[in-house]
């Protein structure tokens, strides 16, 4: 990727980061769409030899052979009799039956995970620079799971049994599917096995925001990824007939439009069919379009699909705008006709001035790649956002990471916008999604990893979040796009990524397979649930288990309201958490602090000061809250830090009444 | 449809295996087979699960699922990219 590794501060310092040859023990698997081998991003030059313990292989296959591998992409293996035996076989001219990438998704998230250094990486000239993965020398092995009609939860359970067997360090999914319990859920139940082999699991949280209760893969072992955007943006400009102007967001490398106003129409009043304002294919009555601009409402079909039906029926131009649905958030696309994104606000303005004159005139201007946007990042309204929809006590998503406008690796077979009118062939692609996200941590994990081998999934996770920031320098909050407020612990989890800060954390809050069992064992698993999500045979015993208790980096706190809990509205209620800190830096004081202080919750640190001596050290502590009761679906917000000076150690506090 | 077919992730307890049987795989054909003769096995998962994934008819399944060491059986689930 482009910007991002300066954004996350990878090029700061040096001094912290893991050598080359301890990253290059790292290996990253990543279940996609597979790989583009001929992509420059997976250049071998500089790399050692493949780790000796590496037992995957490179599966031959069609357009694809075991020479597409090298010492960067060291496995690439595909897994379709799932697929196949529903859908009947894969169509070989159009899908390769191989690892090889037809879609480009796949190259994309792999090489932001672990992508090479490509120097002059742009898109049509969009977002160039220098290009690299978050992990540079990590070695990638690949999983195709994915194909045209879909991913199936049975080539991926194979493809996460095989990444196992084969020796990945990291596996990163940037895929989600409905929302079930953790024993049913293929996804949890496989990185539960890898989590126990001390393989640390990446996930996308969703693209279903800004909607509360949206996301996927949430299993407390599984580091759930949403997305927020870089301080990078691509504006477009439309200029009005009436002399307002209004800034949008557009990819579009084509000819220019003339240098005059041009008459233009909203696809509603250019149409005879139902939903024709969102230019879905020939809704359009050409002899209202031709020569013009035409406004398109966001949905319905692929945005680029729009400037695409505008083109067939004559028109020159897209002025693609949101409704309420999408309010202000812009996504540039590579739109084969001169268009640009509007938000909601500027579009109902336009629409307004298209319906006040019958001589309504505009154009769009392009002006490139614009760096330093602020405030940045700010959270995506597509990320999924919390509460936890299996287990509310475990707040998700864990943290978010840039996921807007990426640039990275792609296909070789199909155009940026992947339609089939798209025949542009393009290197690099920019595409946004929590997909894009999911593999920017997949490899700042691989390199605090190689900066510390010995360290659990939970260990990493907690360094991860426990260092992630919610405020910007200026110290106002993050803030979420969706609404332009700031955002909260259930769109931005910990916060946004701070790599360099994760490499010495200070302390961490492990947590091992047991601890997991024992959270199972609260969530009142029988044996036989145990045993379909983790494979291992387990009787909870008598114990008094505690959600509340699982040694997470992060505090989801749900209270009852009072006609829940039949007593009257003042009741007061208390719970209690524990947690252990490890001690991974040198001897030190630590202080706890919450902010801020919510008005609502009492909030109790029991002990404020922990002393650590040596390194791994354990201490405990514990957080109570108490609350009145307050209405369903009242939220409050702290955080508690512990600081030596030196280093922060930050969870969040969300807390809901049910 | 009840006739038309599903695939299955049929997940296995390993710990009931009868002693008759030396390899796991056998077990879980013989499994299938008893329950299902025409079923084919797509995958037999050895590290995350024991057990197999397969094509079954709801009445095949029931069968199936009355097998003794039969965990559970997961239907097949569509994911999508992010």
């Amino acid at each position: 990727t482009t910007r991002t590794p300066e954004f996350l501060g990878l090029g700061r310092s040096e001094r912290l980061l893991p050598t080359s040859t301890s990253e290059g023990d790292v290996i990253i698997g990543v279940l996609d769409t597979g790989v583009w081998p001929e992509s420059k991003s997976y250049d071998d030059t500089g790399l050692g030899p493949v780790p000796s313990r590496w037992k995957g292989e490179c599966e031959q296959g069609t357009n694809f052979s075991s020479s597409n591998c090298n010492r960067k992409i060291i496995g690439a293996r595909f897994f379709c009799k799932g697929y196949e035996a529903t859908l009947g076989p894969i169509d070989e001219s159009v899908e390769n039956r191989s690892p090889r990438d037809d879609d480009g998704h796949g190259t994309h998230t792999s090489t932001t995970a672990a992508g090479s250094t490509v120097t002059g990486a742009s898109l049509f000239g969009y977002a160039s620079g220098v290009a690299r993965g978050m992990a540079s020398h990590a070695r990638i092995a690949a999983y195709k799971v994915c194909w045209q009609g879909g991913c199936f939860s049975t080539d991926i359970l194979a493809a996460m049994e095989k990444a196992i067997e084969d020796g990945v360090d990291i596996m990163s999914m940037s895929i989600g599917g409905s929302i079930s319990d953790y024993s049913r859920d293929t996804v949890a139940i496989g990185a539960f096995s890898a989590m126990a082999k001390g393989i640390f699991v990446s996930c996308s949280a969703g693209n279903s925001g800004p909607d509360s209760g949206t996301l996927s893969n949430v299993a407390p072992w599984i580091t759930t990824v949403g997305a927020g955007t870089l301080d990078r943006d691509f504006p477009a400009y439309v200029i009005l007939g009436n002399g307002k102007n209004f800034t949008g967001t557009s990819l579009y490398s084509g000819k220019p439009l003339p240098k005059k106003l041009l008459p233009f129409v909203y696809a509603g009043r250019a149409s005879n069919v139902t939903g024709g304002n969102l230019c879905m294919s020939d809704s359009l009555e050409p002899k209202s379009v031709a020569g013009k601009i035409v406004v398109c409402d966001r949905g319905g079909n692929s945005r680029v699909q729009k400037g695409i039906v505008v083109k067939k029926a004559g028109g020159v131009g897209m002025i693609l705008t949101n409704t309420e649905a999408y309010g202000e958030e812009l996504v540039a696309d590579a739109h084969l006709v001169p268009a640009a994104s509007l938000g909601q606000k500027a579009g109902d303005e336009i629409k307004k001035y298209i319906s006040s004159d019958n001589d309504a005139r505009a154009t769009i201007g392009f002006s490139g790649t614009q760096l330093g946007v602020q405030p940045s990042p700010v959270v995506a309204a597509f990320s999924s956002r919390g509460p936890n929809p299996i287990t509310q006590e475990i707040l998700k998503p864990d943290l978010i990471a840039p996921g807007v406008n990426i640039l990275a690796g792609w296909t070789g077979k199909i155009g940026p916008t992947g339609l089939e009118d798209d025949t542009r062939h393009i290197s690099f692609n920019i595409i946004s999604g929590t997909s894009m996200s999911c593999p920017h941590v997949s490899g700042l994990a691989a390199l605090v990893k190689a900066a510390h081998p010995e360290w659990s999934p939970a260990a990493i996770k907690s360094a991860l979040m426990t260092t992630a920031y919610t405020a910007y320098n200026n110290g106002k909050m993050i803030l979420d796009v969706a609404t332009g407020l700031p955002a909260t612990p259930f769109d931005y989890g910990a916060g946004h990524v701070d790599p360099v800060a994760a490499l010495d954390p200070g302390l961490v809050y492990d947590a091992s397979v047991d601890d997991y069992i024992d959270f199972l064992c609260a969530l009142n698993y029988s044996s036989e649930l145990i045993k379909q999500t983790t494979g291992r045979q387990f009787t909870c015993s008598s114990k008094a288990y505690s959600i509340q208790d699982l040694n997470y980096p992060s505090f989801s706190v749900a209270f009852e309201t009072a006609s829940e809990t039949g007593l009257g509205r003042k009741a007061v209620s208390t719970v209690k958490y524990t947690r252990t800190l490890t001690n991974v830096g040198k001897p030190a004081n630590y202080k706890a602090s919450v902010w801020p202080q919510p008005a609502k919750v009492q909030i109790k640190v029991v002990p404020e000061l922990l002393s650590f001596s040596t390194v791994n050290e354990k201490k405990s502590f514990t957080v109570t809250f108490t609350a009145n009761s307050m209405p369903s679906g009242t939220t409050s917000y702290a955080h508690l830090t512990w600081s030596d000076g030196k280093h922060t150690v930050t969870s969040p506090i969300a807390i809901t009444w049910t | 449809d009840h006739q038309e077919r599903r695939t299955y992730i049929v997940h296995m307890d390993k710990s009931h295996m009868p002693e008759s049987f030396t390899d796991h795989h056998e077990w879980y054909h013989a499994s299938l087979k008893s329950a299902v003769d025409t079923a084919e096995m797509l995958y037999a998962y050895n590290s995350i699960i024991h057990g197999f994934s397969t094509r079954l008819t709801e009445e095949e399944a029931e069968l199936l699922q009355g097998q003794p060491g039969i965990l559970a059986l997961l239907p097949e689930i569509r994911y999508q990219l992010h």
